[in-house]
């Protein structure tokens, strides 16, 4: 499979919505 | 019209100072981590901010060549991880046995959390992992043997909250699902076994304790690994807090109470600290989802469907099927992303196109794709987006683009895999 690493990861607001069964990113999140 | 004149809509310029932060610069804390109640400072385990180094960096800066030797390690772990998956949905209409490599390749554990365990409460330093689910620590006696780490390890008879499990209990059935190996029994207490495919390992019983998140949120009787008889590439810190999917991960134990919902944000380089918050407090309102993909369904990973890259504004000419026969995921735990060959071949001639403007250098273990920025003092790359599906368009950071090693030696931070189906 494909792997999105954690360098591609970095400034990115990453989450995981387990129950809603989908995985969210927020570009520039972090600032 | 002024930026798209000057390319700066489909560009970044990055002043190359910042791909070199000093090993000494002095600690910024996230505001996030230090005023939300469920969140924890996620440090570089390496930095000035990690609990490990105790206010400096380590001196010798991380070995690059390692901790890519190492990356690759974890993701030809996974990749066996979901070949094997895959196959014991083949087997059910097979009987062919197939070698059990199961686990997964630790790799270089960069980033640590602080969390609060037993009664008293004792902190301690573990390293987050959402591909993996059991939480483990090393414990006193330390039975067979245990590694070095920076606080004390934990000692269970010091604890008044400490269970162990019976092995007739449900929690340790589900070790084979959380681990990989079925539990076992001694003495009528479940035993746990977890195999990282870089010899790394923790064995232990499995155990209820008392975790405190952020000093003020606490759950009682989380199962997770009290390690007897623990080796690997985890020195200094003192275990590891697990992400994953499974029953027996974190976030699915302390679901009446997060929803299974956590995020993060990964420090951008090792003198700041990051988050990671569990549960929804504070989640931008710019984030854009895409489903789970099934590709994943029966193991632990977080499984993405890609439908496409663009390049300094340019959409790859990537058939979809290139990303949907193997499948993708998210880890926090690989480095760099790994594509498949046709997609990584796309990305790299495109990217090379735009970086015309700069010499070629020498190729460095898995990255192939560097430039000689000696002399300089910025450097203008292409932006990198990726299209997942559900529509969400997700443009990479400036700092996602690129791992530098030297100056004379700044690579694409992309991987291709060995082959399409992988």
């Amino acid at each position: 499979a494909a792997i999105f690493g954690n360098v591609q990861q970095q400034t990115l607001e990453v989450v995981y919505d387990g129950a809603g069964g989908r995985v969210g990113f927020a570009p520039n999140g972090c600032s | 019209a002024q930026k798209r004149e000057s390319g700066e809509i489909d560009s970044h310029t990055i002043q190359l100072s910042s791909l070199f932060p000093s090993s000494s610069s002095p600690c910024v804390l996230s505001s996030r981590a230090s005023n939300t109640k469920s969140s924890l400072h996620v440090t570089h385990r390496h930095g000035t901010c990690s609990p490990l180094t105790s206010g400096k960096a380590t001196t010798s800066p991380p070995d690059h060549a390692e901790i890519l030797r190492l990356d690759q390690a974890r993701v030809n772990s996974i990749h066996s991880k979901l070949s094997k998956k895959l196959t014991d949905r083949v087997r059910q209409s097979k009987s062919t046995a197939l070698p059990a490599k199961d686990g997964s390749t630790f790799g270089t554990g960069n980033y640590v959390v602080s969390v609060g365990i037993g009664t008293p409460k004792r902190d301690l330093s573990l390293i987050f992992d959402t591909g993996s689910d059991l939480t483990w620590i090393q414990c006193e006696p330390c039975v067979q043997t245990c590694y070095s780490q920076k606080e004390p390890i934990f000692n269970p008879s010091s604890s008044s909250s400490y269970y162990n499990v019976s092995c007739s209990s449900a929690a340790c059935s589900s070790l084979s699902s959380a681990t990989g190996n079925a539990g076992s029994c001694s003495a009528s207490t479940c035993v746990y076994g977890i195999q990282y495919g870089d010899q790394s390992f923790s064995v232990g019983f499995l155990a209820k304790e008392k975790f405190t998140l952020a000093s003020t949120n606490v759950f009682d009787g989380v199962y997770f690994g009290c390690g007897e008889n623990n080796q690997g590439l985890f020195t200094g810190v003192a275990g590891l807090l697990g992400l994953g999917r499974d029953k027996l991960s974190f976030p699915s134990q302390t679901a009446t109470t997060y929803n299974k919902i956590f995020s993060y944000c990964l420090p951008s380089s090792a003198s700041y600290t990051g988050y990671l918050t569990f549960g929804t407090a504070g989640i931008s309102r710019s984030v854009k989802f895409t489903p789970i993909s099934t590709i994943t369904d029966g193991t632990s990973f977080y499984g993405l469907d890609i439908v496409g890259i663009t390049v300094g504004g340019e959409k790859l000419a990537i058939p979809s099927t290139v990303f949907s026969t193997p499948g993708a995921l998210i880890d926090s735990g690989t480095v760099i992303t790994r594509l498949p060959p046709k997609a990584y071949a796309a990305l790299k001639s495109a990217f090379k196109a735009k970086m015309s403007q700069y010499p070629s250098a020498e190729g460095v273990s898995i990255l192939d794709t560097c430039f000689d920025l000696s002399g300089l003092k910025t450097v203008t790359v292409p932006k990198v987006a990726f299209s997942f599906s559900g529509g969400a368009v997700v443009e990479l950071g400036s700092t996602g683009v690129l791992y530098a090693f030297k100056m004379s030696q700044v690579c694409l931070a992309f991987a291709g895999n060995s082959d399409d189906n992988n």
